[in-house]
């Protein structure tokens, strides 16, 4: 564990907090993608699907099962939840995120670090984050203004895997065999996808305005 | 698993 994982994982906790908050807070999902948070539970139920199977340490199960169970609890907020369910955004909500889950499979059954089911599942669920936040973003467009916390979970949720970028970099400049390919260039994809959100988010904490994304 | 590259990160 370095640095900048451990605040690469902390940030994440930090955009799920602030999104828990958004919606307990306010009772609202509104500006909150449901597409997106149903592809970040693929995500996670994907990739730890050795959860039972290999243990790396208390720290890495706890998160693990933080990040399945909130996001699952999200999910089940926004579809069911009577009060946060009606101010779902089901018109702005229309990326069609089965495109993503189907071609983020497809991927995975390309390009992997071995053909086994539980390293397709990881390749699937690294490939898929990257896009996930794709849904977000265009909802996040299409709604106009965007309340604050709902931009800060954005932004940490960007800025976490911008952290394990450093991670990666500095366990391959001290762990003599570290390569991880399939999350580096994707991670540098996932954040990348978030280049136009910091650039508005900068400008609006500048300007101390709202933040607004041009349509 | 065994070999080298656990996946050790979240």
């Amino acid at each position: 564990m370095n640095i900048f994982r451990l605040a690469g994982d902390m940030t994440h906790l930090l955009s799920i907090l602030v999104l828990l908050l958004k919606i307990y807070a306010t009772k609202s999902c509104s500006g909150v993608s449901r597409k997106t948070q149903e592809l970040y539970a693929i995500v996670f139920l994907a990739r730890y699907l050795d959860l039972f199977t290999d243990f790396i340490s208390v720290y890495n199960t706890f998160m693990k099962i933080v990040f399945i169970a909130s996001s699952l609890a999200i999910v089940w907020c926004i579809r069911v939840h009577p009060m946060v369910k009606r101010s779902y955004d089901k018109d702005l909500d229309t990326f069609r995120h089965y495109l993503l889950v189907a071609a983020s499979f497809l991927l995975a059954l390309f390009l992997h670090e071995k053909f086994t089911f539980l390293e397709i599942f990881w390749a699937f669920s690294i490939y898929l984050e990257a896009v996930a936040i794709l849904p977000q973003l265009v909802l996040l467009q299409r709604s106009g203004n965007v309340d604050n916390l709902t931009g800060q979970y954005v932004f940490f949720l960007g800025a976490y895997r911008g952290l394990y970028i450093l991670n990666w970099i500095y366990r391959y400049l001290t762990e003599p065999r570290f390569t991880r390919w399939i999350a580096c260039v994707s991670g540098v994809v996932q954040t990348a996808l978030y280049a136009d959100f910091f650039y508005y988010y900068f400008i609006s904490w500048k300007n101390n305005s709202k933040l607004k994304l041009p349509a | 698993n065994d070999d080298g590259d656990v996946k050790d990160e979240l």
